[in-house]
């Protein structure tokens, strides 16, 4: 199922640039495989052109433009073969404030189709959910969690503005 | 296909029996350093089959049974149990809802249940194989590991995309 | 010279334990040579007691509880053999507010005899500069710096609340 | 000993020529993903003699040379000074001012400069030796970086104990 692989790496090469040029406003980014003749084993060459810079190695890229990066791969993937899930610990770590705005439109475009669970610590990311999960250790050593319910569903927040 | 509950106890720090009801949509898990948040990730792997301890930060199986605290003994057992609505007949199972427990003790027995049956470790991966969920897919991101995505081995990014495939 | 190794090692041992107890409000840590015949080579282990958890190894740690451990023997190493300065490039990233507070407590502590350049998204972490570097990129792809002075000299904001 | 001034011409993505006056105590750079915060880290390293260009993010020598955006050309050389107050005699150079000067030509050409003479890579590297201060050392601390000090590897953290015996 070679072929099958390649179709799959086409699909993901395409969405990879699309996403790419939505998270960072322009620019081109590819992924390409160094051994086209045996795809399962070849080593794989991601190269990046953030807007308005040169097409480097993605080693020369910043922290956040690493992370941006991966995230657009990663949704990518997704887009090429959606899981019903998603688990993200801390993947904005990394991102100053306009680039988080940018990673939560991002989910919320996915959050139809995909469940999304993500460890956060910034204030903004937090604002996407519809229900906040707060872990601590009152009792040291031990955690416990209380949730909240932020919203309520997105059909009942599309029609609000009309009801007023 | 969705999460509708995750349950933990004696699972890392999670001592007491926890429980999360998990809706559709975004949920975010917020709280100080330290405090269990990337533990509940760690419970998601590994009632989905994890076995490699370096992915659960840990050294020994047993690292995930709860091993006390100032005011508590450590726990015999630690045990997660994950309950998915399966109404799209997403998995292979025909069930609309299907819950997934695993149990390790510490003298390294491990139970592994499905619909409360019990069942081998080897069923549970393969309800999942190829559905693109499962310990060993890009659908759960480690702290700190975002980046092991643009790295060049195949190795380390292989099983996303022979997953993708 | 393995005598003075032992010996600073010693030292770096005790200012560890002592900065790790400040940062994390008690507990315990240390850090051991695998191999005390030959230390030079020799592996080394770090334990931790965070206050209230049980002995573990580090792996099991948080990503926050790391990066607070790690600067804690930095700055015993900095106790043992000081350095007239410090560059720190967003040491800070995975910590919660409360751990932000703790480390630039820290930071200050050291900032008498220690030249402190810190690179940082944290709000909390800029308010203990005296001078701010902002970096830009008006122009795409080329750097541009604007520095801020933000404080007088330390004598003179100790000074200052009397002069009112 | 303190840093007085660090300019950069060509390095990077300092395309143009840029001074940093710096003062004692605690200064802050701040500034969005990729505008070229790390990229002043990486300055210093490299003024003070870092060959390894791992640590400095690139694959070839070069790669610190400003190589053009969608307005300018490449540059052919790359400059780093960093002028240093000694009047604490720190240092074993008898000046109170201290100025060290890094260039990297396209061509591979490097030339070094301790107070405006040429001199070598090794002049500069000696002159730091054992005060802790020096690309190879645990004064600079890379983004992302922090945990390896907690790595049990002794390449690893070798550098930090040795320098700091
Ligand atoms: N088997 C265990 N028994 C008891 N406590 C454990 C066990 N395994 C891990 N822990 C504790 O869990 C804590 C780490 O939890 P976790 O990694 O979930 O934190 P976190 O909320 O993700 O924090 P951060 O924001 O810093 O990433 C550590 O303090 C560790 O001591
Ligand atoms: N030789 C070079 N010529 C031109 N631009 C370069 C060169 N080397 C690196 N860059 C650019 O510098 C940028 C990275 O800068 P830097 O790592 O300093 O960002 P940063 O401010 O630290 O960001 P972050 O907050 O994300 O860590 C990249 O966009 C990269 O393209
Ligand atoms: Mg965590
Ligand atoms: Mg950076």
């Amino acid at each position: 199922t070679q072929s099958m692989f390649m179709e799959a790496f086409e699909q993901i090469r395409s969405h990879f640039f699309e996403i790419f040029r939505h998270l960072f406003g322009g620019g081109r980014a590819n992924v390409l495989l160094l051994d086209p003749s045996n795809p399962l084993e070849s080593e794989i060459e991601i190269s990046v052109h953030p807007p308005g810079k040169k097409q480097q190695s993605i080693s020369l890229l910043s922290g956040g433009e690493r992370a941006l990066t991966a995230i657009a791969l990663l949704f990518a993937i997704f887009k090429t073969k959606p899981s019903p899930f998603c688990v993200l610990d801390e993947v904005d770590a990394a991102l100053d404030d306009s680039n988080i705005l940018r990673f939560t439109r991002l989910v919320q475009m996915f959050s139809d189709n995909v469940q999304f669970i993500i460890i956060t610590h910034n204030k903004r990311t937090m604002e996407l959910a519809n229900v906040l999960y707060g872990v601590t250790m009152e009792e040291r050593g031990v955690s416990q969690i209380v949730s909240v319910k932020l919203k309520k569903s997105p059909a009942f927040e599309f029609l609000e503005p009309s009801v007023t | 296909m969705y999460f509708k509950q995750l349950e933990l106890f004696g699972f890392k720090s999670f001592a007491q029996k926890t429980s999360l009801e998990l809706e559709k949509g975004i949920s975010a898990v917020v709280g100080p350093n330290g405090c269990g948040k990337s533990n509940i990730a760690d419970a998601i792997r590994w009632v989905l089959g994890e076995q490699k301890m370096r992915v659960l930060r840990g050294q020994n199986m047993e690292d995930v049974i709860f091993n006390g605290s100032d005011d508590r003994h450590p726990l015999g057992m630690a045990e997660v149990t994950l309950a998915l609505d399966n109404s799209s007949g997403r998995l292979p199972l025909d069930y609309s809802e299907i819950s997934i427990t695993r149990r390790l003790f510490r003298s390294g027995e491990s139970e592994y249940y499905l619909n409360k049956l019990p069942c081998r470790r080897k069923d549970i991966v393969e309800l999942f194989m190829g559905t693109g969920i499962g310990a060993d897919c890009y659908s759960l991101i480690e702290q700190g590991r975002i980046d092991l995505l643009l790295s060049p081995k195949p190795e380390e990014r292989r099983y996303i995309f022979e997953d993708a495939a």
